[in-house]
């Protein structure tokens, strides 16, 4: 059904060629526990790569995106009815975790795994 | 807020798993980091650099076993005075409060077996320490122990999972394990009055516990039925569940 509406839902400017750098995609960052304020405790790894995602979500969610059908709809909604509701945002889709070797208040050296600490991938919801 | 620590900023969102856990792991505000080094830390810094690269990516080959590892060192050292060829140390451990979240899969004890002490060339081995009206029986100290390929040849690694799971794991309270890391000349050498001095506890021995995450089995947990009749007709694995 989507399908057939998106030829009347007119295409934003960038969609028509505009930059690229726009669209929501993955964008690599790296920070420094010390820049953190987290040096103190953390003996390894130095650098901490999170990542973060940042673009604008195409009105027409290609594949590629992941995105969910609620986000769909959503932006329909934005577009033909109530322009109030926003339209989806641009989210990490994937986590990695990071390992990370510190020593806590009492002296004990822990190793651990964190979950969901570094974004993978993109999605628009 | 500049100038204000970031995890004291992030102690404002009180809801979130992550601060919590990072909250109760950090040393308060910006002490300096305690001193840690010989030994413990570079048998941590070895398991770390097995199990993970250079930016903290965890290896997908690793072979850990866990998604914690945590290195206890002995708060005291209670040197014993001779009892025939034997000199010992009474250490113990501080084992914190069990989180739910996490599950002990092994322990181990990691110990000089070779020691050089004043001119004097000492076997050691390392025995969990038991009341005298008590009878226990403990494996042979050897027995179960491997040389940790992280550490050099001095250095023995012994597994005492069962020890810490049927004694003291699911004790309430404050909860020590207590071992007697004991010594005796090597063969050839002279007795001589042995004092401790300069070799601290730290030196000797540490505790390696290793454990699992189980929030994600807790989370994929369905939730029980409530008509009593629903429950008995279900998978028997749910009756196991309630009843534990």
């Amino acid at each position: 059904q989507a399908g057939s509406m998106r030829s009347e839902v007119p295409l934003p400017s960038w969609e028509h060629g505009g930059p690229e750098s726009t669209q929501c995609s993955l964008h690599p960052f790296q920070v420094s526990f010390h820049q953190l304020g987290w040096d103190h405790w953390i003996i390894a790894p130095h650098l901490y790569t999170p990542n973060y995602c940042k673009g604008t979500c195409p009105r027409v969610l290609r594949y590629g995106l992941n995105s969910p059908n609620h986000a769909i709809i959503q932006n329909l909604v934005n577009e033909l009815v109530d322009q109030s509701v926003p339209q989806p945002s641009c989210v990490p889709y994937k986590y990695v975790p990071i390992s990370i070797l510190l020593v806590d208040a009492n002296g004990s050296i822990l190793y651990k795994e964190y979950e969901d600490m570094i974004a993978q991938s993109c999605t628009c919801r | 807020k500049a100038g204000k620590p970031s995890l004291a900023l992030l102690a404002e969102a009180p809801t979130l798993p992550l601060i919590w856990e990072l909250l109760e792991e950090a040393p308060v505000k910006q002490q300096r980091k305690p001193h840690v080094l010989g030994h413990p830390l570079r048998y941590m810094l070895e398991l770390y650099q097995r199990s993970a690269d250079t930016h903290g990516h965890p290896r997908e080959n690793r072979t850990i076993g866990a998604t914690m590892v945590r290195l206890v060192r002995p708060l005291l050292n209670i040197a014993r005075p001779l009892r025939g060829p034997w000199h010992m140390q009474t250490l113990d451990f501080p084992l914190r409060s069990s989180r739910v979240a996490y599950q002990l899969v092994r322990a181990t004890v990691v110990y000089r077996h070779q020691l050089h002490l004043n001119h004097l060339h000492l076997s050691c081995h390392v025995e969990p320490w038991v009341q005298k009206s008590q009878t226990y029986s403990f494996l042979p100290s050897r027995r179960g122990s491997s040389k940790p390929s992280m550490l050099s040849e001095t250095w023995t690694e012994m597994d005492i999972t069962q020890h810490i799971q049927q004694r003291l794991w699911n004790h309430k309270g404050r909860r020590i394990l207590r071992l007697n890391f004991m010594c005796q000349p090597q063969k050839g050498s002279k007795v001589l009055e042995l004092r401790w001095h300069g070799t601290s506890s730290l030196d000797t021995a540490f505790l390696v516990l290793y454990f699992n995450d189980t929030h994600k089995s807790v989370r994929n947990i369905k939730v029980l039925p409530r008509d009593p009749k629903e429950f008995m007709n279900n998978d028997s694995s749910l009756l196991l569940r309630r009843t534990r």
